[in-house]
């Protein structure tokens, strides 16, 4: 099953 | 002093309800040339940006930036309160502990006046650069918001899967599993159920069932959707207004 990433995988400001 | 009125009262009271169901505590940042907001939901997977334009407002005046900390459970109660085709106006001073909400019937010269109580709240302002996307779509919002709670009656994941010509909502469930398949479509008469299609490079993603169904609500501020989609950025799901948008950035679902 796929697990769900959160924003800090794409915005290192988070 | 912000002194900010809608022309109808249902205009705002559709941008709180396309986003209240998925952040609660909201920084509304007042400046001159409009009002913007920025919210991200308990889980960190769903980043909500508003921006409300001053040309979306009968008339706007903002002297100084204001901050305006709105619980928006609370703004909601009280815009129940107001009719839809009352003016609203929202009133606010440069150091404000509340902010008045102004509704009126011009034609019955009812006035009805309410006051909220601000909050302070600790929130980071994300600059969110222009991020770069492999596939571009844009199509009917109704259409979109069927697809999506269609489909997710049946998994709690829904995967999107763009090639050259074709946009494909699928999910795969325990009861069974459905897909719908679209293709560009141009409509003359009515444009806005067209779809557009802009595919620089095939995507197949994976979307938190429950998120989706939180994104389809701005579906009431516009006819159109636009959906931008990369393995290396959080989807983009945008409801454009007059002027000024409501975004989501929604992160993926991935394999471990």
């Amino acid at each position: 099953a796929k697990k769900q990433a959160t924003l800090a995988r794409f915005f290192s400001s988070m | 002093m912000l002194e900010a009125k809608f022309e109808e009262a249902s205009f705002f009271k559709r941008i709180i309800d396309g986003f209240k169901d998925c952040v609660q505590l909201v920084n509304f940042q007042c400046k001159d040339d409009g009002i913007i907001a920025q919210a991200v939901d308990d889980s960190r997977v769903l980043l909500v940006s508003l921006e409300i334009g001053s040309e979306s407002f009968q008339t706007y005046r903002c002297d100084h930036p204001i901050t305006l900390g709105i619980d928006l459970n609370s703004l909601s109660k009280i815009l129940r309160c107001g009719n839809n085709t009352d003016t609203l106006t929202l009133i606010a001073d440069d150091t404000p502990d509340s902010v008045l909400l102004l509704f009126e019937d011009t034609k019955r010269e009812r006035i009805a006046e309410y006051s909220l109580k601000l909050m302070d709240i600790d929130a980071d302002f994300l600059k969110i650069e222009e991020l770069a996307y492999e596939s571009t779509l844009m199509m009917p919002s109704a259409e979109f918001a069927k697809n999506v709670r269609d489909l997710s009656q049946l998994s709690d994941s829904l995967t999107f899967t763009i090639t050259k010509e074709t946009i494909k909502f699928q999910a795969d469930g325990d009861i069974g599993s459905g897909s719908v398949i679209l293709k560009p479509y141009v409509n003359m008469d009515d444009p806005d159920q067209s779809i557009k299609l802009e595919m620089e490079q095939p995507v197949d993603l994976t979307f938190g069932s429950k998120y989706l169904l939180d994104i389809v609500k701005g579906s009431a501020l516009s006819n159109k959707v636009g959906i931008r989609l990369s393995s290396e950025a959080p989807a983009l799901f945008q409801f454009d207004l007059s002027s000024g948008f409501l975004q989501f950035f929604l992160a993926p679902k991935f394999n471990d």
